[in-house]
């Protein structure tokens, strides 16, 4: 089985 | 104010085709450089972001930041009343309601004219990082497609693979599990066939196929699609369109438990 993980965590706010 | 002209409608009926399964609604930001946008989809695991540039319309003129906030299926409506290759005009005002679109078809003896209502949309803009990809794969967007719907008949993610021997998505399902490899492959005749792969390190990461099949959506408006793979990092998935415009999706890889 595998997590689907969310950008938020690759990507910052500006 | 804004006014905007494309030779031909299809691009954005084909854009708005593109993005909304993964948006609903979303800003165009104009600026004197083009018209560009940047949605996550709700559960913030897929991104797209698109630009087309001035350079892609005929005029441009754009004189201040202007937010269209759009709903989309709003705007796939009055888009379906314009014929592919209608000539199609974006007008707005500098502080605007509404967003005028304009159709004429190519013998400029039928000039259809429509206000879309806008929205206040609050959205948050991602800092997408410049990233040196460890793998980039150029092939056919119908080849994508094709792969990405036949394994989505298998699982619902797919493991994409880059190493020395060319680059492979494998899948594994309740019925089985299917792998297709991909070579590079050149044909100086017909170049919107070829693949290509370049590679700095191996690279394999799995992805949600319900996704990439949303992305696989905008196949209409490039004969190739690139994507851009490092490890650990979201998978960049690109349609480049004429004048250096471009649409591109973001996807966040999924990891073991």
């Amino acid at each position: 089985k595998s997590r689907q993980q969310t950008l938020g965590k690759f990507f910052g706010k500006p | 104010m804004l006014e905007a002209r494309l030779e031909q409608a299809a691009l954005l009926k084909k854009v708005v085709d593109a993005i909304k399964e993964l948006v609903q609604e979303c800003n165009f930001d104009c600026n004197d450089s083009g018209i560009g946008l940047q949605a996550m989809d709700n559960s913030h695991v897929a991104l797209v972001s698109m630009f087309l540039k001035s350079e892609s319309f005929s005029p441009f003129r754009c004189d201040r930041n202007i937010a269209l906030g759009i709903n989309l299926n709003a705007l796939q409506k009055v888009l379906r009343a314009a014929q592919n290759e209608d000539i199609l005009t974006l007008k707005a005002e500098d502080a605007p309601d509404v967003v005028n679109l304009v159709f004429e078809n190519a013998t400029a003896d039928r000039i259809s004219e429509y206000d879309l209502k806008l929205m206040d949309i609050d959205q948050e803009h991602l800092g997408i990082p410049d990233t040196d990809y460890a793998a980039q794969i150029s092939m056919p967007s119908s080849e994508f497609q094709r792969i990405t719907r036949d394994l989505s008949a298998i699982s619902e993610s797919v493991t994409i693979e880059c190493n020395k021997e060319g680059v492979s998505f494998a899948c594994e399902g309740d019925i089985g599990k299917g792998n297709i490899k991909l070579r590079q492959y050149t044909n100086v005749d017909k170049p919107a066939e070829n693949v290509e792969v370049n590679m700095t390190e191996p690279v394999a990461l799995t992805f949600a196929l319900k996704y990439l099949g949303n992305f696989c959506k905008a196949s209409g408006l490039s004969e190739q699609v690139r994507l851009c793979l490092s490890n650990e990092v979201p998978l960049m998935v690109e349609y480049a369109l004429a004048n250096n415009s471009y649409i591109r999706f973001y996807l966040a890889p999924k990891i073991g438990d």
